[in-house]
């Protein structure tokens, strides 16, 4: 039960220089703690109350709106290098609830929740009327395009042979006939060059992820896979990623089907974040 | 024909609404 005067809050402006600094320490908690997809960038600040805490500090109670960078989790790119995904693109907005703690200089984040939304087809068609949507994840030709780009990639690939960890987003391209998808790869025990079952494959105990982009375009007579995967420096217990290995590019045909990996995870806009306090 | 000078109103500083604030991006 309080004691004394009631608990007041006062409302800053949202573009005020500390609102903005717990706003960042919020995105920062957001992107460390994302599991999948793709990191966020601060966008705007919705609203702000500013709460006494006892005995100590204060409460940041924030309103925030993200939008989804081109960088993947996984991948160690500072947030400021990440570029923003634009509209063409089909773009994806985060709505983020936050509640953060300063207390003597320092930000924490003590509650978090987050959802995230595709942009409207209408609002990508009018900046773009010929770009492709975000396609559906387990739509066949999206299945299939990743199992095609992840089996390319291993075949040309000396070292671990990689599992596919998720989908994280697809594209159904019209002219050429084509799917556009990104999805993300940890290296396992098995070497890829011998694998002959992978499902008897484990991810390594120092997991090593990887991000691939790759199109797969429909030819008379089978079809040709283009892919490009991302290697990261494997992750110690302590996830402090380092800067990224070099990248490694395969042009290859390859003729359809491809072998079966494990399904797909939720699609692009599901934002998973981690315990909430 | 002629016309009266409108009455101008009084200049000062603008307010902004504290909330939201900025976009920094595009609106989605």
């Amino acid at each position: 039960a309080p004691h004394g005067p009631q608990l007041t809050y006062s409302q800053p402006n949202c573009d005020d220089p500390e609102t903005e600094q717990a706003a960042l320490a919020a995105v920062d908690y957001l992107n460390s703690h994302l599991q999948q997809g793709y990191k966020h960038v601060l966008n705007q600040i919705d609203k702000v109350k500013v709460w006494p805490r006892r005995p100590f500090g204060v409460i940041f109670e924030l309103g925030v709106d993200t939008l989804e960078s081109t960088c993947h989790v996984f991948d160690p790119t500072a947030l400021a290098n990440c570029t923003v995904r634009q509209v063409a693109e089909h773009a994806v907005e985060g709505d983020c609830d936050f509640r953060v703690l300063k207390q003597d200089g320092q930000f924490s984040v003590v509650f978090a929740k987050c959802d995230s939304s595709p942009d409207s087809a209408e609002d990508v068609r009018k900046v773009c009327p010929q770009c492709p949507l975000l396609a559906q994840l387990n739509d066949t030709r999206v299945v299939h395009a990743v199992e095609a780009a992840l089996a390319a990639f291993n075949v040309q690939n000396n070292g671990s042979y990689f599992q596919l960890v998720e989908t994280s987003r697809a594209q159904l391209v019209p002219l050429p006939p084509s799917t556009r998808v990104e999805f993300a790869i940890a290296a396992t025990d098995c070497v890829a060059k011998e694998v002959a079952d992978p499902a008897k494959c484990n991810l390594l105990a120092e997991k090593q992820y990887g991000f691939c982009k790759a199109t797969v375009t429909e030819k008379l007579g089978g079809e040709e896979v283009a892919v490009t995967c991302t290697v990261f420096q494997p992750q110690p217990a302590a996830p402090q990623p380092q800067p990224a290995d070099p990248t490694m590019s395969v042009l290859v045909a390859v003729d359809p089907p491809g072998p079966a990996f494990p399904p797909a995870g939720p699609p692009a806009a599901a934002m998973v974040v981690g315990p909430m306090v | 024909g002629v016309t009266q000078p409108g009455v101008a109103g009084a200049v000062g500083p603008m307010v902004l609404p504290p909330c939201p604030g900025r976009v920094r991006h595009f609106k989605v």
